[in-house]
């Protein structure tokens, strides 16, 4: 399965 | 992290501090644009759903994400309250918030279809909010290039909020040179165009405000 995106800005 | 995008952060943070000091302090809502900061509200509330599944990036992100919520939410709160409290501020306020901020929502629900990471309710509420973000200053613009009325519209508000636009733009050329030539291709955009609109906002203030001042001192 694909990962999930990670916004790591705000 | 890197320097600008903490800096960036901060006077994030800070803009939005020095809004509700200015609300609470002073009797003086006139210049600030109720739709506007509904906008913002929802960007946050849209964006930051990601909360809700508990896949935090951080505990930074995760506290940061709900202060903006529930900072916002808060402004639009004593914006509204003051129609009982400050009837004739509210008023005045009201009726020079005239632009039309159904396009805005519309536009950026299309751009969200358009460019999105994944086609999933998080992720295109997340690019919704993105692009909402990066046009929700028109209203406080319009309204300001009209009346000028910005007395409650600090220069340090506006110098915070053009920084935190600004600091962003050398985070992504500092994460693009260092993480693997990674960009954030949505952010990025829909950033450029929200800092530009912040350097016209910056320059009509300056036009109307820094320089009109002088006309209008007893």
């Amino acid at each position: 399965s694909e990962e999930d995106i990670l916004h790591d800005e705000l | 992290m890197n320097p600008f995008r903490i800096l960036g952060d901060l006077s994030h943070l800070t803009s939005i501090l020095i809004l509700i000091h200015n609300i609470k302090t002073t009797r003086y809502i006139e210049g600030i644009s109720f739709k506007t900061q509904t906008l913002y509200a929802l960007v946050f509330i849209t964006r930051y759903l990601d909360l809700l599944t508990f896949h935090w990036v951080s505990l930074y992100n995760a506290l940061m994400k709900i202060f903006f919520i529930v900072s916002t939410a808060y402004i639009v709160v004593l914006l509204q309250g003051s129609k009982r409290t400050n009837t004739i501020a509210y008023n005045e306020m009201l009726m020079h918030d005239t632009f039309k901020i159904q396009h805005l929502l519309i536009g950026s629900a299309l751009m969200s279809v358009f460019f999105h990471h994944k086609f999933t309710f998080l992720e295109l509420a997340w690019s919704f909010s993105v692009w909402l973000e990066s046009v929700a200053i028109l209203p406080q613009l319009y309204m300001l290039s009209k009346g000028g009325k910005t007395r409650s519209l600090t220069v340090h508000y506006i110098f915070a909020m053009g920084l935190y636009r600004a600091l962003y733009i050398p985070n992504w050329i500092w994460r693009y040179s260092t993480e693997d030539k990674k960009l954030d291709k949505i952010a990025f955009f829909a950033g450029l165009l929200q800092t530009l609109l912040y350097s016209d906002f910056f320059y009509i203030y300056y036009t109307k405000v820094i320089r009109g001042k002088g006309f209008k001192l007893p």
